[in-house]
């Protein structure tokens, strides 16, 4: 419980964040489309965490439904992965999502 | 020598070859390319092949620069991974390679 408290205060207290994996290329999409428009999401690198990482990985499967990577949060909301992210913003939905989040 | 020999005798033996992983969505992003213009290709998954993932890793490592997945070859001539292999696509090129790789 202390681990899952410690995920819902992270999305709660960061405007943008993405649970990552460093090798993986869909994570570094996701990282490089939030640099583009200026937002520093808060990344936390799964495979950086030592068993940590894969308990991780159980919490956001049990509150989000999604046990892949990249796992994206904006203003506490939970978007989804790479395609969803990436369709946001093809929509121009995406840039004002997260100005509302960070002006919260 | 053995496995590096296998890895030389598959990539010359057949006309589309893609060494992949499951669960990574670039692997299934090339394999899905080839499959949208009815190509085959022989996938090797490397997480499936327990111990010896790694070590053919290695090897495509020592036979061609690239230690990531996907790693594709045509008619036995490293192409590289998702994004070369797309680039290809786009160019128009990839067709006319896999139609001259399958007629040999
Ligand atoms: N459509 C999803 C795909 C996510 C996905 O399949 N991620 C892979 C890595 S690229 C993953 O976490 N695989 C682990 C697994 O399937 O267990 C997205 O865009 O994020
Ligand atoms: N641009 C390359 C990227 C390949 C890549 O970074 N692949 C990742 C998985 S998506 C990988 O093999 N990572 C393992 C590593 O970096 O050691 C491509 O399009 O294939
Ligand atoms: S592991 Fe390959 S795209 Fe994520």
């Amino acid at each position: 419980a202390r681990l899952e408290e410690t995920v819902k205060k992270t999305v709660a207290e960061n405007p943008v964040v993405v649970y990552s994996k460093t090798w993986c290329s869909y994570s570094s999409e996701v990282k490089a489309l939030f640099k583009k428009f200026g937002v520093e999401p808060l990344v936390i690198e799964l495979d950086e965490l030592g068993a940590q990482g894969p308990q991780l990985q159980k919490i956001l499967e049990r509150l989000t439904g999604q046990h892949t990577v990249p796992n994206v949060f904006i203003g506490g909301k939970h978007i989804g992965g790479c395609t969803d992210t990436v369709k946001l913003h093809r929509k121009g939905e995406l840039e004002s999502l997260v100005e509302t989040a960070t002006k919260k």
